[in-house]
């Protein structure tokens, strides 16, 4: 379903060069739930985003879905990330004017979706992260914990079937992180790929593979 | 050194009214290590503002080294927050203009430090976050963890005796996590105060007391 040849990521600061990610192979299959673990910098979130279509590498390749995803013109890739990818930002990206319910309605109304169908459904993925009564909150009236599952909510609001979520559970209590790891789960068992970034091995052992990276490559895969 | 009485701290939006503190009473002497856990959504970023100056409650009082902190002018309060209290934000809140290293000098500006002063201790303090290499980015071209990172060098840079972190190692694999909770150690011997707020167990261990809010109270101490 996704696979990445020889991926390279390239940064200049100054005169400085940044290999976020240097070389990097990996294949993953559909209704796969895996965990991408490795040590701050190791170009985790880097990998997440050419994954998810949000960011294009130096050099090498990403194949989605049959698909060489840097022959796609921009409408073709705006669609697939709209519709078939969830993405949960490690730092949860929300809009700050908007309430919660808004912020996740935000990728219907790209599909088309009237506004009360988008209510409706927005009401029900904040209900099944635990936010029904902060639907009208803004993020600022938010505890970081509620932005997170707010994120959480925003990405699976579509049914995408690739679920990207990077440190999905970094700002909340255990309770809340297996609340929400549930949610995962029963993504995958509808036949649906996930992919989450943690650094926490209790939540890696909820992933049926762990891939490792360390300096921009992959380091382990089991 | 801070003694809290029956604070609370009460939120409208729309109709609803949140209690996000709820009649807390919390006494932290000098030199203690405490950790504060608690569910999503239970209190402890506001404490924290409280305890750190940011915020004022809706009600009760706030004792910082025996003075009433309502009492305070706006002066007064600026410079304990800029000398006597170290805060790491659970959003980090860096200035997304400048690079790691002006954002960790910025306290020493307020304090009347000379730039060549400020550019060194600057350095010395992100090192120690094993940031070395790293001075020179922006927010936007650091990684999660590394911005977290930032935060954390920033609060300690002006070595004051009171550390007030919200959760500093969401975003850290295990390694870097321990290179963090070490520094916090070794600033409790130097003879300071270190409150945080995780929601990891093995985080909490480190510190000697163990403080859990639940509902903007605290259910329970040990
Ligand atoms: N400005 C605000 N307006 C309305 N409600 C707010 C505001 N700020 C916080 N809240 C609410 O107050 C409660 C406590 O928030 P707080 O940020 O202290 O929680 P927390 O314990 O730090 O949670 P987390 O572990 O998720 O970071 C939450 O339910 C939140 O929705
Ligand atoms: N825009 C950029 N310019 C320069 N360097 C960058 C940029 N974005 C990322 N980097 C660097 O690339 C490396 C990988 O970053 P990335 O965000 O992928 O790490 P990560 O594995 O997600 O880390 P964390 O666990 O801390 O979130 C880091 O060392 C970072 O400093
Ligand atoms: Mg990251
Ligand atoms: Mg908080």
């Amino acid at each position: 379903l996704l696979q990445a040849r020889n991926l390279r990521k390239t940064y200049h600061v100054g005169d400085q060069v940044v290999h976020a990610l240097d070389g990097l192979d990996l294949d993953i299959h559909a209704n796969e739930y895996v965990a991408l673990m490795g040590p701050s910098g190791s170009g985790k979130s880097t990998l997440m985003n050419m994954l998810g279509c949000l960011d294009s590498p130096t050099s090498g390749s990403y194949v989605l879905n049959g698909q060489d995803v840097s022959r796609l013109e921009d409408d073709a890739l705006a669609d697939i990330r709209n519709r078939e990818i969830g993405f949960v930002f490690q730092t949860f990206n929300l809009l700050p004017r908007y309430t919660a319910q808004e912020n996740v309605a935000l990728p219907m109304i790209y599909a088309g979706i009237g506004k009360a169908d988008r209510m409706k459904r927005a009401e029900e993925v904040l209900a099944q992260v635990g936010l029904a009564d902060r639907m009208d909150h803004r993020p600022n009236e938010l505890s970081g914990g509620q932005r997170q599952r707010v994120a959480v909510a925003r990405a699976l609001v579509m049914r995408p079937s690739i679920i990207l979520a990077d440190e999905p559970t970094g700002n909340l209590d255990t309770a809340t992180s297996l609340e929400v790891m549930e949610l995962f789960a029963d993504i995958q068992k509808a036949g649906n790929t996930v992919i989450l970034v943690t650094h926490e091995e209790d939540i890696a052992a909820c992933a049926e593979r762990t891939v490792r990276l360390r300096d921009g490559r992959v380091e382990s895969d089991s």
